[in-house]
């Protein structure tokens, strides 16, 4: 039987929304009570026969500070796309809850709906309490849902989540290990174009843009005598190689789908 | 552009109610990206290595891919990235195909699957949404991607 909180969360038809089987939650779970911190969260179940049977995956965008809502929902892996006037919504042929029941979470609070009482939790945001919020989220968010408690769980995302994944992977796996029945039932992970190393991710990226034809040799040559990417804070040089190529070699593109038109 | 849609559909008063969000009356408008939050980021390790080395230790899947014209974070940035972990190949670079095309590349190592995505960028749901779907279904189904 369905808990009243989750009931209260029941997302009855969204404004412009095609008719669908599937059902639909979301709201608020509160991570840090003496902060009023709370993260927003969207569950689409699996559009499947019983979507009991189906695994439930877990999606967070990157940034740091993007929605996952924004991105990951409504451009990507969600149900529903919006129309041009964001006045009606139609579905996505290729959605991913017809493989499995996702969770879309807006992390850290100040992303999107996520909120914090506490101005100040804004300034100090970082990966280690992303993703103890994160876990602290899960647990209390499987209680107001207790029909996913050891149901096999996926973590997925892209970009900066290349971080908030796998070091939430790590706090579960920490997690389970103090416990003798583990109701967390993480069986493993996805992430795209996910940033993993400072070092070698620049070391690759530049490869990439002069590979293609984005810089110039000279460009080329300049960013990698005067980088050495082994600190998150580059050198004057560093910095000045970079800028070149961005203002004046680049051009209009957008650097997230190089063939694909700007947006202006 | 598409995300216009998004900063509009979601500061509807009545698309707010629906979801039960914003129940707090948040003094900002919903927005896609914070860049408070981006700009005053306190601490971001220097490296996920280790910790993909633990994760893949303790015997859990992983997947990890990349959208082949995203020069953000580019498909050689983590593959360049990946070698340093250096993992056993089990089987060997081959192209994986979607309705006859290549959808991409792949390659699987002992603990860890790599898979580019031909002709997406760094939201690949967003630019090839059937070859996206593909590699989900694979990974939950724990299947190598189709070589043909």
């Amino acid at each position: 039987s369905l808990t009243n909180e989750q009931e209260k969360d029941r997302i009855k038809a969204l404004p412009g929304q095609p008719e669908v089987a599937f059902s639909q939650f979301s709201g608020y779970v509160t991570v840090h009570k003496k902060h009023g911190r709370a993260l927003f969260y969207w569950l689409t179940e699996a559009a499947t026969h019983n979507p009991l049977e189906n695994p439930l995956v877990l999606w967070l965008n990157g940034g740091p500070g993007c929605s996952s809502i924004a991105y990951g929902a409504s451009e990507e892996i969600g149900p529903f796309r919006i129309n041009e006037t964001a006045s009606s919504l139609y579905l996505n042929k290729y959605s991913w809850n017809k493989q499995a029941n996702i969770l879309f979470l807006e992390s850290p609070a100040g992303v999107g709906f996520s909120y914090t009482n506490k101005s100040s939790d804004l300034r100090d945001s970082g990966d280690k309490r992303t993703a103890r919020d994160a876990l602290t989220f899960l647990k209390r968010w499987m209680s107001r849902f207790p029909q996913y408690r050891y149901r096999d769980f996926y973590l997925s995302g892209e970009s900066y989540a290349g971080h908030y994944v796998p070091q939430l992977a790590k706090k579960i796996h920490d997690y389970n290990k103090n416990h003798s029945n583990p109701f967390i039932n993480l069986k493993g992970f996805i992430v795209g174009n996910a940033v993993t190393d400072i070092k070698y991710d620049n070391i690759g990226t530049v490869a990439y843009w002069w590979s293609h034809s984005i810089i110039s040799d000279s460009t080329y040559k300049s960013i990698m005598s005067s980088c050495k990417f082994t600190s998150a804070k580059y050198s004057q040089n560093c910095d000045d190689a970079i800028n070149y190529a961005w203002n004046y070699e680049f051009g209009e593109i957008d650097q997230y789908s190089i063939y694909t038109p700007s947006c202006n | 552009c598409i995300e216009n849609n998004a900063e509009k559909y979601y500061n509807r008063p009545d698309v707010q109610h629906a979801m039960h969000a914003n129940s707090t009356g948040i003094s900002y408008k919903w927005t896609a990206c914070s860049g408070e939050l981006l700009d005053n980021w306190k601490d971001s390790e220097f490296s996920m290595l280790p910790t993909y080395k633990k994760l893949i230790a303790a015997g859990y899947r992983i997947w990890m891919f990349s959208g082949d014209t995203d020069s953000v974070v580019p498909v050689t940035a983590t593959r360049f990235s990946l070698s340093h972990l250096n993992l056993t190949v089990k089987t060997r670079w081959y192209p994986w195909y979607l309705n006859g095309q290549v959808g991409g590349w792949t390659e699987v190592y002992d603990g860890l699957t790599f898979a580019t995505v031909r002709g997406a960028g760094h939201e690949v749901p967003l630019l090839q949404p059937q070859r996206g779907f593909l590699l989900f279904q694979s990974f939950l189904a724990g299947k190598n991607l189709p070589r043909s």
